[in-house]
């Protein structure tokens, strides 16, 4: 089976120090600090993150609208995301209120993208 | 995702992964790639967590999520998590918490709390092991001593295996992509036995963060819905992160 696969490579050596066409660069570092109040604590982060969170989440809504003309099941999750809000335990909840307020995010958008692991499990 | 934990002929810890996502989330024509893998890369960042100016423990994550997909606690653990499939999947989970069943735990909320608060191998794997998840899931562990290092298998209700390293018998490392260990994996996705191949043709003698990165940058090890990778060593929480591409040809997964 694994020589019939097209895209199998023999194994690669000496790729380390990253470089070259599979390294698309490093990540940046913060540091969340968790002696402040859980609604404060990824302000940092967001404050730099925040076009991007709102462009995955956006396509995810765009994706769903294709297969759901009219964007009345984006609409629905996005209600049912803010209920599901209240039920999750502390200090997680302020930390999600305190995401979508810095970004500019959605609550209910912010939700969704916390629990997409349950959902993609499927 | 691939992960491996592993350890070398001195009793050295190593953990590493390759984080993969965006399957079947739309597919961009013009850069032959999928949209939502390649839209995650600017969000991935790496995360220092403190406690009166100390360091707690590290993880590299996505801005915007809370949860802990790859983390290591400086001198105590290391932790990653792959997605386990099944038609027991999350969503039951998520039905059971909205209808008031509420003693399972979010899966990324389980580990961000063991990283937050275990402080050894053996609570973080009890923890892994026995608390109730909405969602099935691989947690891979790795420890600060020799043959401290598992693979975790979950169901939502219980603990289906753990799987330990085992240098007497020639076990030093453990591979874990998506699949259950005693199942062969998927025809179209069998990233588990190249990923053994590779560390298998580098030896317990070589193996360093380097070799294992050698072994997550060969495809279909890496693919096209592969993040990021990550390398962690749990001596002084090392841990380094790389964005990662996938030139053509390569595997859509």
């Amino acid at each position: 089976a694994l020589a019939g696969d097209p895209f199998r490579e023999d194994c690669r050596n000496k790729t380390y120090p990253p470089s070259g066409p599979t390294y698309k660069g490093t990540v940046p570092t913060y540091i969340i600090n968790l002696d402040l109040p859980p609604y404060k604590r990824w302000a940092n982060v967001m404050n730099d993150k925040k076009t991007e969170l709102k462009k995955v989440m956006q396509n995810i809504k765009n994706l769903v609208n294709k297969f759901f003309p009219g964007s009345k099941i984006a609409d629905l999750v996005e209600v049912k995301m803010v209920h599901l809000l209240s039920s999750l335990p502390h200090p997680f909840r302020e930390e999600i209120e305190g995401i979508a307020n810095t970004s500019g995010a959605s609550l209910g958008d912010v939700v969704l993208f916390n629990i997409f692991y349950e959902i993609f499990t499927v | 995702c691939t992960s491996i934990v592993a350890e070398d002929k001195t009793g050295k810890l190593y953990h590493a992964r390759n984080l993969d996502f965006g399957l079947f989330l739309g597919w961009d024509i013009k850069n032959s790639s999928w949209t939502i893998t390649q839209l995650l890369k600017p969000l991935v960042v790496a995360l220092a967590f403190q406690r009166n100016n100390k360091t707690i423990f590290k993880s590299t994550n996505f801005a915007g999520y809370i949860g802990m997909l790859s983390g290591v606690r400086p001198g105590a653990f290391t932790l990653t998590m792959n997605e386990r499939f099944s038609i027991d999947g999350g969503y039951l989970g998520i039905l059971e918490w909205i209808l008031g069943r509420r003693d399972g735990m979010w899966m990324g909320f389980l580990t961000r709390a063991v990283l937050e608060n275990s402080t050894s191998y053996e609570e973080a794997k009890e923890k892994l092991a026995k608390t109730r998840l909405l969602a099935p899931a691989y947690f891979i562990l790795g420890g600060n001593k020799p043959g401290q290092g598992c693979v975790i298998t979950r169901s939502r209700a219980a603990t289906l295996d753990i799987w330990d390293l085992d240098i007497k018998q020639g076990t030093w490392f453990l591979v874990e992509t998506n699949y259950d260990r005693w199942k062969p994996p998927l025809f179209l996705d069998n990233r588990r036995d190249p990923a053994k191949q590779c560390l298998n043709q580098i030896k317990q003698e070589n193996l360093s963060l380097a070799t294992i990165y050698d072994v997550l940058s060969t495809k279909p090890v890496l693919n096209k819905l592969t993040v990021y990778t990550t390398l962690m060593a749990v001596d002084g929480g090392h841990t380094e992160t790389y964005l990662r591409e996938c030139p053509e040809p390569c595997c859509p997964w």
